[in-house]
């Protein structure tokens, strides 16, 4: 099993609809300061991620859909998917591929101006977050798989205590 | 609850011995500041850089201390195996001697699973198979340049 | 005592305005989070990155915050002078491109004042006048080498 | 005025007696990890800085001391002196040069292993801390001046109160 395509639409600094094509093996991707690297670490997340905006460096869902920046239209719904390559069968799913989409779209309520619904599916058929985290635990995305920027940084600063109970977790 | 706890505890610190020697040509260990009760304390590296004395964490240069965080990282993805991995900018404190040991452990490693690392080091980029850049160009809005396919 | 507050605070902003407009190409501002009572709030960063919309603090991107964080060192360094500085890897953070612009900043401020930077950037000890370079070749024992004077 | 040399002997890593030449201007100081360029930072601060070992980043005063690493001796106490040029007299002494000089020297006391003793000197005669900060209390040393390794992170990761206090305090 293998990350074999990203992709990513109206997602945080992403204003089109891209698709990264990804290999097994080892990619390295760069780019200057602010060009929207992490914005990819937070999309592979957004959809695979715990429940707390937090994780994706926002306050509120709705700050990962596109806001225009200075002259740009903001988008109303962002969408992220990420293609597994499942020949493997690692993910209890009968097929080749597994697409798992994630979506986020503004919504006005009344007494919410930031209201949103959040929409996820399995090979384009609707599912809910659940369903995401048990089909996928068994296939090894324990979250100390990814790691974000300044999380060596917070290893070193922590006291031992707080060490300790990364044993406690993994316990 | 204990005996969980040491099961863990061991067979992470062999993981870490490992990694860290590999990573630094060094030695280091995992330390309980309580070893018979456990919960009453917490977790510390002594870590012996490469020719030098045996240094707890704090004693450490900021370089080396992020190494040891490091090789924690990676012991505990060897314990607690996943088919992918995502590193943004692990190897920040980093100089290109360092950059390239973790670069080359992680060539090894992407035999048998996929890596994806973020990074500005051009050790880094340099061992990479592929590699993407992320542009901002056009103002407010980013691409993705690249796949070149290094073929590494 | 809020007289005396809001004197420092004017006077640092028209500085980090500056600074961070200089070293960038885009906005910045100091704000209190409670203006009219700034001892019960606290003091956060707006920044807009060249060609950016403007953003608080922690929505901006890893180097993007190290520069707004720079500036501020180096506004409250402006106001109140000092005859040497010494940056100990402030740089870290920075690509290239960053690391350029607070090298030629400091390049700038070395006519007037002694600077003394750490750095592990290509950028930094390309600019400076005068190099050293530090290293451990004999196990144990720091060494000095240099003194290198690039005429720069 | 400005740092004209930096002499540290048995001071940290620097297991001999160093002179460090400094010039008015820009200087890089370069190397690998764990070289011995922060140990250089803690040498300057050791003289100027405030009273705490941890500002130098030891546990106890004692930790500055040369400790032999794996082969060595250790020594039993350690020198630094910082040269300013004093031509336009910023420090208030008559004369063109001012050198400060602190040394700490181990003393086994019988209630305590880790008993030293500090010694402070203007132009080689002997002072007190108090005098070296009445010495420098015009000369712009504030503190401000030198920025630590790992400063600019924990800046960015204050939060709004605590960075507030940075105008209180200069306030
Ligand atoms: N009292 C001492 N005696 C001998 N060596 C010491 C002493 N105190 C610290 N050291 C050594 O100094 C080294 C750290 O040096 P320093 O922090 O200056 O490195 P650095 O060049 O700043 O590296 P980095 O680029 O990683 O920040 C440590 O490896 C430690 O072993
Ligand atoms: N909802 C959004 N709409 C548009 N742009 C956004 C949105 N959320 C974040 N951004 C932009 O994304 C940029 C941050 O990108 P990111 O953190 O990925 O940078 P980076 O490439 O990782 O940089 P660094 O090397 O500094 O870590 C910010 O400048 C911010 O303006
Ligand atoms: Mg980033
Ligand atoms: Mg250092």
């Amino acid at each position: 099993m293998y990350l074999k395509k990203l992709e990513v639409d109206k997602f945080k600094s992403f204003s089109k609809h891209l698709t990264v094509p990804l290999f097994p093996g080892f990619t390295a991707i760069t780019g200057p300061n602010g060009s929207g690297k992490s914005n990819l670490c937070d999309a592979i997340l957004f959809v695979l991620g715990p429940k707390s905006p937090k994780t994706v460096r926002a306050g509120r869902l709705t700050d990962l859909i596109y806001n225009g920046g200075r002259s740009k239209q903001a988008a109303s719904q962002c969408k992220v998917s990420l293609v597994f390559d499942n020949e493997d069968r690692t993910i209890p799913i009968e097929s080749g591929e597994v697409t798992l989409t994630r979506v986020i779209r503004k919504v006005k309520k009344e007494n919410d101006p930031d209201g949103y619904y959040s929409y996820f599916y399995i090979n384009d058929r609707s599912a809910s977050l659940n369903d995401f985290t048990n089909l996928l635990s068994n296939s090894g995305m324990n979250g100390y798989n990814i790691i974000q920027q300044g999380t060596i940084t917070r290893l070193v600063d922590m006291v031992p205590s707080e060490r300790r109970k990364l044993i406690d977790d993994l316990a | 609850k204990k005996e969980k706890f040491f099961e863990v505890f061991d067979s992470l610190n062999e993981r870490y011995k490992e990694t860290y020697a590999a990573l630094s040509g060094g030695e280091a260990e995992l330390l309980l500041e309580n070893p018979s009760e456990p919960f009453e304390g917490g977790l510390t590296i002594k870590a012996r850089p490469k020719g030098k004395k045996a240094m707890r964490l704090p004693a450490l240069s900021g370089g080396e201390k992020s190494l040891a965080s490091l090789a924690l990282v990676f012991a505990i993805q060897k314990f607690l195996p996943s088919p992918f991995y995502v590193l943004d900018e692990a190897d920040m404190f980093l100089d290109n001697l360092n950059a390239g040991a973790v670069a080359s452990m992680i060539k090894e490693n992407s035999g048998h699973a996929q890596w994806i690392t973020i990074s500005l080091h051009e050790a880094m980029l340099k061992a990479a198979d592929h590699i993407y850049g992320v542009t901002m160009q056009e103002a407010d809005s980013s691409k993705i340049v690249g796949g070149v396919n290094l073929g590494g």
